[in-house]
């Protein structure tokens, strides 16, 4: 943090300084550069994601704490090095088949409103809305935490679609970076590398890398999935007997008395 | 005392044996990590290094430092090395050297492939624990995913996302040699 951020005369309540809609919600962001967040070290996004919508896997250079204002989905935090504990049941193996392309994945969390997720800085990570209202979450990034070696204005990674970096308004002026960014259609990281070395590396066709790459896509960050996410997971009613906490149980059990 | 801890830490390392290596595939390169697990006086510093070596074309696989910056020098041979940011610019696509450097920024992804015989670097990192997130591989990032997640993400069918993420089930070093499924359809 640079020297006199903090000289503030004056303290206001602010509302979102930038809006960007996208096929299955939006983002809100408060612009970064005022003095009060550069004073705090911190930059503030909201999401409102509909239902059915998928927010994109994203990772970003601080240290996040996401609040579920309201509505309730599943989240997956991808963590480098961590097994994919979720598997498919191997009945590929009983009828002569491989089990190769059972598909198993890291472990997804469900959230409901009230929950706080928190994501290290460069942890990707992706949020689904299996309600029937809108998920709206709250998130700050801690651009001045220690974990964030680069500099102190939110940046946005994307694994996949071709979203805007939503604080991309209100930064524009300060960085080359940006201007080269606004002559190209291309967001996501796969885009900066050679089709050919992706190719090799998933051992792929180019074809397909080139998806990975998703220029045409103008979805933006937050995609309509058609039908329900199929995805490996426990169900409701076998973890709430087993694993939750006390806390969480009276939710389930709550759930339960509305079901019954 | 202090002759008992600190003048006794271990100052020294060596991370260029062969014999070492954290990651070892023959023919394809291998790596070694010192970090303060194994050289405890990097907590103080927060640093750590990584030893490289990549053989006959192959590849490191593109992934980014998540919570460090990295520093390459380039030890013996040449490397095409591409670094992307976060708006996915290419901000770097060239021909690394021995005796050349080049600054991997935290998060900014990365993709290093020997041009030849043999590319060596040693990497320091600004962080005693530095860790990597692979976008390709069995530790990948796309491999922990859903297979529906992937497949909505990116628009494909699930048998395409079943190939991005099971194909390649190296971890980080990978041969490079095109294969069968590796058609240029262009």
């Amino acid at each position: 943090q640079q020297q006199n951020e903090c000289q503030i005369d004056q303290l206001d309540a602010l509302e979102p300084d930038n809006r960007v809609e996208y096929e299955a919600g939006m983002v809100e962001t408060w612009d970064p550069n005022h003095e009060q967040f550069r004073c705090a070290g911190v930059a503030v996004a909201r999401h409102t994601i509909q239902p059915n919508g998928l927010r994109l896997p994203e990772y970003s250079n601080a240290p996040t704490l996401m609040y579920i204002v309201e509505g309730e989905g599943m989240t997956g935090t991808l963590i480098p090095g961590c097994p994919e504990t979720y598997q498919a049941p191997q009945q590929g193996q009983q009828h002569g088949q491989s089990s190769r392309f059972q598909d198993k994945h890291q472990k997804i969390q469900r959230f409901r409103k009230g929950d706080i997720i928190a994501l290290p800085a460069g942890v990707a990570n992706w949020c689904y809305n299996e309600g029937n209202s809108p998920v709206v979450t709250v998130t700050l990034l801690d651009v001045s935490n220690s974990q964030n070696q680069l500099d102190m204005y939110p940046r946005k990674f994307n694994l996949a679609g071709n979203p805007e970096d939503e604080f991309q308004q209100q930064q524009q002026q300060q960085s080359r970076g940006r201007r080269q960014s606004q002559q190209k259609s291309c967001n996501n990281i796969f885009c900066g590398f050679d089709t050919k070395i992706l190719a090799e590396v998933f051992q792929v066709e180019q074809s397909l890398v080139k998806q990975l790459q998703n220029e045409k896509d103008n979805r933006g960050a937050i995609v309509k999935v058609k039908g329900d996410l199929q995805v490996i997971r426990p169900p409701r009613r076998q973890s709430e007997r087993g694993f939750e906490s006390e806390e969480e149980s009276e939710y389930e059990r709550g759930r339960r008395g509305r079901d019954n | 005392g202090l002759e008992e801890t600190i003048c006794t830490m271990k100052l020294k390392e060596n991370i260029h044996d062969p014999s070492r290596s954290d990651i070892y595939t023959p023919e394809v390169g291998r790596i070694t990590s010192l970090n303060s697990l194994n050289l405890p006086i990097l907590k103080w510093l927060q640093l750590s290094a990584e030893r490289g070596v990549l053989q006959n074309n192959a590849l490191m696989v593109p992934h980014w430092n998540f919570n460090a910056h990295s520093i390459v020098y380039g030890c013996k041979g040449n490397a095409q090395v591409q670094v992307v940011d976060n708006f996915g610019n290419t901000v770097f696509d060239g021909e690394v050297s021995e005796g050349q450097i080049f600054v991997v920024p935290q998060n900014f992804a990365v993709v290093k492939r020997a041009r030849g015989q043999r590319f060596e670097w040693i990497s320091f990192k600004t962080n005693d624990r530095a860790m990597i997130s692979p976008l390709a591989g069995s530790t990948s990032v796309l491999r922990a995913m859903p297979e529906e997640v992937l497949a909505n993400a990116f628009q494909i069918s699930r048998e395409d996302a079943r190939k991005i993420k099971f194909n390649n089930e190296q971890p980080t070093l990978s041969s490079g040699q095109s294969s069968q499924q590796m058609r240029d359809d262009a």
